[in-house]
């Protein structure tokens, strides 16, 4: 299965991750 | 020695001639398929035909898949008797890496079957929620691809892409097709909707939206083409306006990020920040394998399969998140909306009042044009039409918010294996 999230945000905003990153649910993903 | 030979002989014979069934059943299928599609009134959408590379993966999207999940989730509700559940559960942790001690149930022999202990739930704890993070992962698993949506058009994987319209469904939002029936809100529930839109910069509902203040805001994202912005308030249907393009805020981007979850991960998806859901839309798909393989070669893999879109709003403006269902978790669950059934043979009873629903995804039903693509009865006998999209909206849920509210972290929903 996947969750595919697509949403709009400030051009500051800019992911925490990297291709084939292990996640877990509550991790922090993105930030301005 | 010679009944062996003829009885490998009769095996191989039998073996060739069920699968070759198996792929004509599906050809036949398909075929049919069309010809419900040509029927009806809208054409064809290209997005939803299996544009193979390769025959392997035209007989594979010749198989009944949705039959087999179904056949899968039936498997894995059988009962296990109690001594067996503990060392099967056991076992398909030691396949899958599933971390046993992070299980919020310390009995194993307490999960009746697979599908539940697929289904479990996590201790608190061993999950903390990144509070002063703009945005946390929704559930657990493997970053596949994350970055800038560019001329809509979202990347599967290097040199393939697919349209945000055709995942989201498109253009004129349709006045809701189905109303989930909320209680209204009594004085407390608004209050406490009051203090989510202030704590959270939301200072706008889709009133504020629809008269334009948001114009680069709401669902104008899942739109392409010039229409100007109108609300008919006869029919609440919303033509939506701008152009991907030419967004009309400059400081704002849309971005996307796909997460795969392994079949030893945690199945229960949360909320990935603080947002209103304002529509849901389920998609009646395929449900290809979602593995990173089928990623790399089936193309338009992610609006080819059974999902569930949630639209909304959080305070930089849109927001969505969508479920995509596999073979084997046909099954995606919303907490909150009790009238959800995917991977289903059967529309569910709640479309039955009110449903009208299109055999295109293009544009969910609309109410306004009075022309019901499929009007659904009052009993469970109508079949759900494939590649069509059944839309509900959550306006009900809060006076305030016009939405359902999600808290950072809060539990959403999950997949269900079959």
């Amino acid at each position: 299965s996947t969750v595919v999230l697509v949403f709009e945000a400030p051009k500051t905003f800019h992911f925490t991750l990297a291709e084939n990153m292990k996640l877990k649910m509550g991790q922090r993903i993105g930030e301005l | 020695v010679k009944s062996s030979g003829r009885r490998k002989k009769f095996m191989s014979r039998w073996l060739a001639l069920s699968s070759l069934s198996v792929v004509l059943y599906g050809v036949v299928n398909k075929i049919k398929h069309k010809g419900i599609q040509q029927n009806s009134s809208l054409d064809p959408d290209e997005s939803h035909s299996v544009k193979p590379n390769s025959w392997t993966l035209y007989a594979y999207s010749t198989l009944p898949l949705k039959a087999i999940s179904r056949v899968w989730g039936q498997f894995n509700s059988l009962e296990l008797p109690v001594w067996l559940r503990s060392p099967s559960y056991k076992f398909y942790a030691y396949v899958f890496g599933v971390n046993l001690d992070e299980v919020a149930e310390p009995d194993l022999s307490n999960f009746r079957n697979l599908g539940e202990f697929f289904y479990r739930t996590i201790k608190p704890e061993t999950r903390p929620i990144d509070m002063d993070a703009e945005m946390v992962s929704p559930c657990d698993g493997k970053v596949l691809k994350f970055g800038i949506i560019e001329n809509g058009e979202i990347e599967q994987v290097k040199g393939m892409t697919y349209s945000i319209n055709a995942l989201l469904g498109q253009r004129k939002l349709a006045a809701p097709v189905h109303r989930i029936n909320y209680q209204l809100d009594d004085d407390d529930v608004v209050q406490r909707h009051e203090e989510f839109a202030r704590l959270n910069g939301i200072s706008y509902t889709i009133d504020d939206i629809i008269g334009g203040r948001g114009e680069n805001i709401h669902h104008s994202y899942m739109n392409q083409g010039d229409q100007s912005l109108k609300k008919s308030s006869a029919s609440q249907v919303y033509e939506v306006s701008n152009d991907i393009a030419k967004k009309s805020s400059f400081d704002k981007q849309l971005y996307f990020a796909v997460i795969y979850l392994a079949p030893g991960d945690y199945h229960r998806f949360h909320s990935p920040s603080n947002w209103v859901t304002t529509l849901r839309r389920h998609f009646v798909g395929e449900l290809f394998s979602v593995a990173p393989f089928f990623q790399k070669t089936l193309q338009n893999l992610f609006v080819l399969n059974e999902r569930v879109a949630l639209l909304g709003y959080w305070k930089h403006g849109f927001f969505s998140m969508i479920p995509v269902g596999a073979t084997n978790v046909g099954s995606i669950k919303i907490n909150f909306d009790k009238d959800l059934v995917t991977n289903s043979i059967y529309e569910s009873d709640s479309y039955a009042q009110t449903g009208f629903a299109s055999s295109d995804t293009s544009s969910c039903g609309r109410e306004d044009e009075g022309t019901p693509l499929i009007k659904c009865s009052s009993s469970r006998t109508k079949k759900v039409i494939k590649n069509s999209c059944y839309e509900a909206t959550y306006a009900n849920a809060s006076k305030i918010l016009r939405g359902q509210p999600l808290s950072k972290g809060q539990e959403i929903g999950g997949f269900k294996l079959g």
